[in-house]
């Protein structure tokens, strides 16, 4: 499993440029 | 940002404003709780700080110029510290109970209905009141929390249970820096340089009282997952996961 698909929520929130929050 | 060359104060500042909100819990269930019941709400709430912890993480000055691996590695390694030590930094003014969120105040008693809390509980209550014989200030909060993340993961190749950072000296110049903070924090407090020494000592040792309960926090939220009673939210599940697959 590549690391992307074994953390998918955690990379989505860390790379979105919008706030973790708002993307939440 | 970046955080090299970053004066004391700066860090400071920026480390205050990057606080997250004290969340509220909503979802209130009725008492006396229930295994299962509060076992919902406490992870339901670990799961939202999980979101506001990042975003958190990155307001960190230098934390977003760090390769994503790293960013998730660090996250992964220091996510139940970096909760259990704001745990505890908000309850510091209430002694016997853990605030969870503004609407979800637990003492130590209503713990036991969940196998093997109440020993975490008890961890939790006397290191808060650790805290508060410390007289803990919000600048040395922050900083302890930042160096919970950075340092979590920064030497865990020693032990073989992550993949190496690509750029550990990156975490290591953000940890100095950080560290020079709370150092200079504590250097205006008018007290002798033997104290303000031994009160650096003393922040830090605590350390590893949150690094030991993290791991016993771990081990029993794996225990509950593997009973199945309850569910699980997905970015909670991923971490958890995390700390198995290492």
């Amino acid at each position: 499993t590549s690391l992307k698909e074994k953390h998918k929520i955690l990379h989505q929130l860390l790379q979105n440029s919008t706030s973790p929050v708002d993307l939440a | 940002s970046s955080i090299a060359g970053m004066p004391p104060d700066q860090v400071l500042l920026v480390l205050q404003g990057a606080e997250p909100p004290i969340l509220c819990a909503r979802q209130k269930m009725s008492r006396p709780y229930t295994e299962v019941t509060m076992m919902a709400m406490l992870t339901s709430m670990a799961d939202k700080e999980l979101v506001h912890m990042i975003a958190w993480a990155k307001k960190l000055p230098g934390f977003v110029q760090l390769s994503l691996h790293d960013q998730v590695q660090l996250l992964e390694s220091a996510w139940l510290e970096v909760l259990m030590i704001g745990l505890m930094w908000r309850s510091i003014h209430c002694p016997g109970k853990l605030i969870f969120a503004q609407d979800l105040i637990l003492d130590r008693d209503e713990s036991t209905c969940v196998e093997g809390m109440a020993e975490i509980f008890d961890m939790l209550l006397a290191t808060t009141s650790r805290f508060r014989l410390l007289k803990l200030k919000p600048e040395e909060f922050v900083c302890l929390k930042a160096i919970v993340l950075l340092n979590s993961g920064a030497f865990a190749f020693c032990t073989s249970t992550m993949e190496p950072l690509h750029d550990s000296t990156a975490v290591q110049i953000m940890l100095d820096t950080i560290t020079d903070a709370l150092v200079h924090y504590i250097s205006q407090s008018g007290c002798t340089v033997q104290q303000q020494s031994r009160r650096q000592a003393q922040l830090l040792l605590l350390l590893t009282h949150i690094r030991h309960m993290s791991n016993k926090g771990m081990e029993h939220l794996y225990s509950i997952k593997c009973k199945n009673t309850v569910p699980l939210y997905d970015l909670l599940l991923e971490m958890l996961d995390a700390h198995r697959l290492h």
